[in-house]
């Protein structure tokens, strides 16, 4: 059954996205087939993997809902091994619409568990989150073995780190008692900005081997990725973003391995 | 009465709380009283103006679900003409715990015309939102004259803003005929970078004088600034950034001159 990991954090911007995307492709390249669910209303992981939003028939929205199973929701990439099930704004209405529905906090848990009993094409599921801590991220929380999250080396990130990991402890006592954390990624280091350093040795000081030995360094090859619809590891694989993820992913196997 | 600005736009780390703290800051320094209402769970608007989660007693949360007036949750910060209300997590329950309750687009717009009714400190209030358009992004539109929509020059960023000007045309159309769009400020602008050339020229061709002239360059004592509890206007006036806030609160009071 597949490893099924949730990338979250309720802080803008952190690079949650670019994380699930270039995480999820260099995953694919090793050999390990893997499917990103899009769990954002934004859409961009879907956007950003090539999907156009005309071809988002099917889309995680109806998944939640309960209108099509998981499976017929899966759309083939232009990366080998890597599927996603995309996301449209209608999303952003699901919150409120399971307010009273039972179970509404396993919606995504009971699809994923459904699909993995009779389709087993996937080694690892990676959950593209909003920058929020509500129903939808629950739903992720709730669905997933582990929490990558993504951290931006800056003081608002910083903040927001706590609160985060008191939601992944709540869930954990409440509704899923296996979720734990695989690792803490710093983002968008810039080496010339002496606050990337002090945020980067105060999340290691606290957390210690939770973080990830790879950083992502700020690489404007990144962001211009999402624009021509690929990621960054087939937009310019040479690139030291791209060979940082290409190092994450290698390292988060590891982990898994060891675990 | 004051001229309520919503700051406003649900890509997450464009620079919506950035914008509101330095503007606001840029506004107070000359001569225009201002009220920041912090309407983001996160509290990085509270954080960044220096009130430490111990002062934060009576809150955004409060006002909403009508615990308390808006004058009893004001708190002056240290700079001169510049008050705001805090915000906590609590307020990430507002959402769920209004669902039926009536007027719940209005609290906040109630709240203001109360305390407007019989206090007069403040030319401007800024509201500050968090990255989604959910409930408190539409209070804080319903409460509003206009909107200030920070844009960073990156993809996804761009890909984001038809959901939001859409938004913004329900709340017109539904809730709130006054909003209109005072501007759509650029942030993050790196001149390096010739996405960030892109983005800004494709947004101008679209909304034309919409945009401010001018744009926020990405500049790393902006980033530096919220862990001193500071803004960037306070912690180094003379760096590009804080020059740059000056400079839009000029260009959005000539505006707020010319209706
Ligand atoms: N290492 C990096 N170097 C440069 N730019 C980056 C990097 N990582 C992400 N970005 C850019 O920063 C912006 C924010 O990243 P991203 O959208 O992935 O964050 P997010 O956490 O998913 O945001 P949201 O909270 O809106 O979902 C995007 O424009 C992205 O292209
Ligand atoms: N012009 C700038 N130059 C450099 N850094 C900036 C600039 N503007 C904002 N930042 C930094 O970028 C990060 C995101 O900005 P900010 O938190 O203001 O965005 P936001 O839209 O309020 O995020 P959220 O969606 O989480 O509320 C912060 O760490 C901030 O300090
Ligand atoms: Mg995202
Ligand atoms: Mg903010």
């Amino acid at each position: 059954r597949p490893r099924v990991l949730v990338i979250a954090n309720q802080k803008g911007g952190v690079g949650k996205t670019t994380t699930a995307i270039n995480l999820g492709t260099a995953l694919a390249a090793v050999g390990e087939t893997t499917l990103i669910i899009d769990l954002d209303p934004q859409g961009n992981a879907s956007t950003g993997l090539g999907i156009p939003r005309t071809d988002r028939k099917i889309t995680s929205y109806d998944v939640l809902m309960g209108g099509a199973p998981l499976a017929s929701a899966i759309v083939q990439t232009r990366i080998p091994g890597l599927a996603v099930v995309p996301a449209t704004q209608d999303l952003s209405g699901a919150e409120l619409e399971l307010v009273s529905e039972t179970r509404r906090n396993f919606r995504l848990r009971d699809a994923l568990n459904t699909f993995a009993d009779s389709d087993s094409r996937f080694s690892y599921v990676l959950i593209d989150c909003p920058p929020a801590l509500g129903l939808l991220t629950v739903n992720a929380m709730a669905a997933a073995h582990a929490a990558v999250v993504p951290l931006q080396c800056e003081f608002f990130a910083l903040e927001g780190l706590s609160q985060l990991l008191k939601t992944i402890e709540r869930v954990r006592a409440n509704l899923n008692p296996d979720l734990e954390i695989q690792g803490v990624v710093l983002t968008m280091f810039d080496k010339r900005n002496k606050l990337s350093d002090e945020v980067a040795s105060d999340v290691r000081a606290h957390l210690g081997d939770k973080v990830y030995q790879t950083v992502i360094p700020r690489n404007v090859r990144i962001c211009e990725a999402p624009s021509h619809g690929l990621p960054a590891l087939v937009y310019d694989l040479r690139c030291p973003g791209s060979q940082a993820y290409i190092k994450l992913a290698g390292e988060l196997i590891q982990r898994e391995r060891t675990r």
